[in-house]
């Protein structure tokens, strides 16, 4: 991986008393490698490198490592840092019920998350209830009826109505059942389609969400950036869920979207039962892209 | 787009940033930007807008070199196409598109559910085929894969079906076991039929980055892919894996998926796809 390539790079440097703008810029050279070959976006990789450069350059090269060591240690610091430092935790705000709205692009794992998160909280000794949004996909409703039942967690529908009257019925329903969080699970869609991002942003307004999640798939490339931006312009996400990460993809897509929306990463799905949500921890996910 | 531009190191580098923020990878837009370097040098080719030409029909080059058709009109009947490919990367929905474009040749199409894992597949494929008017051979959830595409086999001869389209569970590919899973059904569908699978096509959502090669090779030692079928074409993602993935695995793009319509589906054409890689 990096480490190895790193050490190799620096073997011949060792016993010297800083890190040299010419160490760095070697470094660099294969740091930004590894990164974009781990899907990191190009841009953001730009970015990223310019600030370990700044980092770097004239540093101490401490006792116990050797250059190679102490830039990749720059490099993992940074990144985690950039990733948000420590575990974010979900937001639910004060009012009853509070509200959790999931969107992204088709596929991603938005229904199978929603599920993941109504579980969690009823391990926490909350009262969820899950809302069928999605009245387009064939299927849909069912799918979330079914994950549903799988979990215990009741599933407010209304069949192919009006997403937005659902949502807005869904609140209603939770108050009178006496279930003190909302998740509504939402069509895929691209961000580039106006008439479904206005009706996301019809839904926000609706029911007021204390969280809005973007769901991204851990191995999407390049275009992360696209949609994360693009998502965060037209919503204004409260933070992001990744999925999938039981694959093995370096999963770049994460710095991506993390760089362009300043959204903390909460949650990541680590497979496809319904027990495989886990907290995102920045310093594993940091070890995981650098390789 | 690049017009009258000089062709220095600064027209080259952006070059190879178009290509990698087109999800081309590294090391093949090193590769392909190299080559027209030197094919432009030796031309004597100063024109940048030549140049864009040039990686263009290298582009399309590298990308047509394959026959997009699909092998249904085999001897023993039916031509069995298997469907395979990572979750929710859109396999389900490229088989209701593909057998609305049989059926509209006036094909005898037979579907199988081969998802029985995940919640409501079943009943999203049933949705599908009723919608395009063919027939579904289905277990219950929970039941065998391999026994289902052994009675839909059974069922599409005795039906005298042209094609059979097996829908199956979405996998990752480093799941070893599933991996095993997906290859036992192949090795079925082979015992029945001996030519069959005809076509075994990997679904690849367009938005993935370099992990697509991984799913690629995996999928080619698991069961043979035969075609990709690139999905979500109608985001804003370029899908450039496809050039590494037939530079290295020597597997042609066949179809392409645009929209979520059961009409949204279009045979492979390099060279727009080389024009939108690029633009
Ligand atoms: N291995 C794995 N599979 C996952 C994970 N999350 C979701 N999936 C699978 O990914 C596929 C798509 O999941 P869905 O929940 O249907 O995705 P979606 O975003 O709701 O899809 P649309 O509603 O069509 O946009 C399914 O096969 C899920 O089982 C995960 O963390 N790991
Ligand atoms: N925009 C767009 N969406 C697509 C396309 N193909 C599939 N989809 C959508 O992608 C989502 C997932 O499609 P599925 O057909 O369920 O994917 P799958 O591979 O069968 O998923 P699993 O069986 O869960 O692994 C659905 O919302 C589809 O409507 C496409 O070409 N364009
Ligand atoms: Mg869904
Ligand atoms: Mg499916």
């Amino acid at each position: 991986g990096l480490t190895d390539r790193l050490q190799d790079i620096f073997r011949k440097l060792r016993g010297k008393g800083k890190i040299t703008e010419e160490d760095v810029k070697v470094a660099m050279r294969e740091v930004r490698l590894a990164l974009l070959e781990a899907d990191v976006n190009f841009k953001v990789v730009k970015d990223f490198i310019n600030r370990v450069k700044d980092r770097a350059v004239g540093q101490e090269v401490l006792q116990s490592l050797t250059p190679g060591q102490q830039i990749i240690k720059i490099v993992y610091d940074e990144m985690t840092e950039l990733m948000g430092g420590k575990e974010s935790k979900l937001n639910l705000g004060s009012k009853t019920p509070s509200v959790i709205m999931a969107v992204g692009l088709q596929g991603a794992g938005k229904t199978t998350t929603v599920a993941k998160l109504a579980k969690t909280l009823v391990k926490q000794g909350r009262r969820p209830l899950l809302v069928a949004c999605d009245v387009y996909r064939p299927a849909a409703i069912k799918q979330l009826q079914v994950l549903g039942e799988q979990i215990g967690v009741p599933v407010f529908s209304m069949g192919q109505n009006n997403p937005v009257d659902i949502a807005r019925a869904s609140l209603h329903h939770a108050k009178s059942n006496n279930r003190d969080i909302v998740i509504l699970d939402t069509a895929g869609r691209l961000h580039i389609n106006e008439e479904l991002m206005e009706e996301l942003k019809n839904i926000k307004e609706a029911v007021n969400p204390d969280e809005i999640l973007l769901v991204v798939d851990a191995m999407t490339g390049q275009d992360a950036v696209n949609v994360a931006e693009a998502f965060n312009n037209d919503l204004g996400l409260t933070g992001v869920i990744l999925t999938k990460l039981d694959g093995d993809t370096r999963g770049g897509a994460a710095l991506s979207v993390k760089a362009v929306t300043g959204c903390p990463i909460k949650y990541v799905g680590m497979g496809e039962k319904l027990d495989a949500l886990e907290v995102f921890h920045p310093d594993r996910m940091a070890s995981r892209i650098l390789g | 787009v690049k017009t009258n531009k000089k062709l220095d190191d600064d027209f080259y580098e952006e070059l190879e940033e178009i290509l990698i923020q087109a999800d081309v990878g590294v090391e093949t837009s090193l590769e392909l930007v190299e080559n027209i370097r030197k094919s432009a040098r030796k031309n004597k080719i100063t024109d940048s807008e030549k140049v864009m030409d040039l990686i263009k029909e290298e582009t399309a080059r590298i990308l047509g070199v394959y026959d997009t058709s699909l092998r249904v009109e085999t001897d023993e009947k039916p031509a069995v196409i298997l469907v395979v490919g990572v979750n929710g990367a859109g396999k389900t929905t490229s088989i209701a598109k593909l057998a609305y474009r049989f059926k509209q040749e006036n094909k005898k199409v037979l579907l199988a559910a081969g998802d029985t894992f995940r919640a409501a597949a079943i009943d999203q494929l049933q949705i599908w085929a009723d919608r395009v008017g063919v027939e579904l051979i289905k277990h219950q959830e929970g039941a065998d894969p391999g026994a289902v595409v052994f009675d839909a086999i059974n069922a599409a001869k005795a039906r005298k079906a042209d094609i059979l389209i097996i829908d199956t569970a979405g996998r990752l590919q480093n799941k070893t076991n599933l991996m095993k899973e997906i290859s036992k059904v192949r090795n079925i569908i082979e015992r029945e039929i001996p030519s069959a699978p005809h076509e075994v096509l990997l679904v690849i959502d367009a938005t993935t980055g370099q992990n697509a090669v991984s799913q690629a090779k995996i999928f080619k030692e698991a069961t043979g892919v035969t075609g990709i079928i690139l999905t979500k074409l109608d985001g804003t993602a370029k899908g450039g894996i496809v050039l590494s993935i037939a530079k290295e695995l020597n597997i042609p793009v066949k179809l392409v998926g645009i929209g979520e319509g059961m009409e949204d589906l279009r045979t492979f054409d390099p060279v727009l796809f080389a024009e939108a890689l690029l633009e």
